[in-house]
């Protein structure tokens, strides 16, 4: 699930 | 989010506001890139492509805006305005700044996280922001000494993505399963490209000149 995380940084 | 990501954001929005007031305000963009500017507006067009579909919070939505109206407004002052562009320093800002964009295209088709349209994308915004603000340095060592705003500008830019690290490196021993080489390296590359104007513009401060 780590890389389905959503982005959530800028 | 946590202290280091606000202050990395904070500093980042500083560095767009620096670089604006100077432009708006003494309608003058000595010393700055436009080389680099437009590397960042393509960095920002290309890493936010989500923006209508993915909505984390109205941070965050808010935060792509600024930056990515702020980055293109630049340029527009940068190439149309007829008072600003005048003071655009044309003959200094030659780095080949499109033979950056190609490598990290092909860069990021190679090493990503998922092969997907946005990913790679994304991706390519990372490997292209941590070289994007090479023309703006090589201009600074052509036109030598520089006025504050832009010397703060460069200051706060680089800053920032330092801050990001020390985010990264907090989430990594708080949040389970947080690892993204590809994000850290990048950031990391990035931040180093910073390291010899930190060192002249931290002797500014102590010698109280301008920044050599």
């Amino acid at each position: 699930e780590a890389n389905n995380e959503k982005k959530d940084e800028l | 989010m946590n202290i280091f990501r606000l202050a990395g954001d904070m500093t980042h929005l500083a560095s767009v506001l620096v670089l604006l007031l100077k432009i708006h305000t003494i309608k003058s963009c000595a010393g700055v890139s436009l080389r680099t500017q437009e590397l960042y507006a393509i960095v920002f067009a290309t890493r936010y492509l989500d923006i209508f579909t993915s909505f984390v919070s109205v941070y965050n939505t808010f935060m792509k805006l600024v930056f990515l109206g702020s980055s293109f407004s630049i340029v527009w002052y940068m190439r149309y305005h007829k008072a600003v562009h005048r003071t655009y320093d044309r003959e200094q800002d030659t780095f080949r700044h499109w033979f950056l964009v190609l490598p990290c295209l092909v860069l990021a088709l190679l090493i990503h996280e998922k092969f997907t349209f946005l990913e790679v994308l994304w991706t390519f915004s990372l490997y292209l922001e941590a070289v994007a603000i090479l023309p703006q340095l090589v201009l600074l060592q052509r036109t030598r000494n520089i006025d504050n705003l832009t010397g703060q500008y460069i200051f706060l830019l680089g800053g920032y993505r330092g801050l990001y690290i020390l985010n990264w490196i907090y989430r990594y021993f708080t949040e389970p399963h947080f690892v993204h080489w590809i994000t850290w390296i990048a950031g990391l590359v990035q931040t180093l490209l910073y390291a010899d104007f930190f060192y002249y513009y931290f002797l500014r401060f102590i010698g109280g000149r301008g920044v050599e």
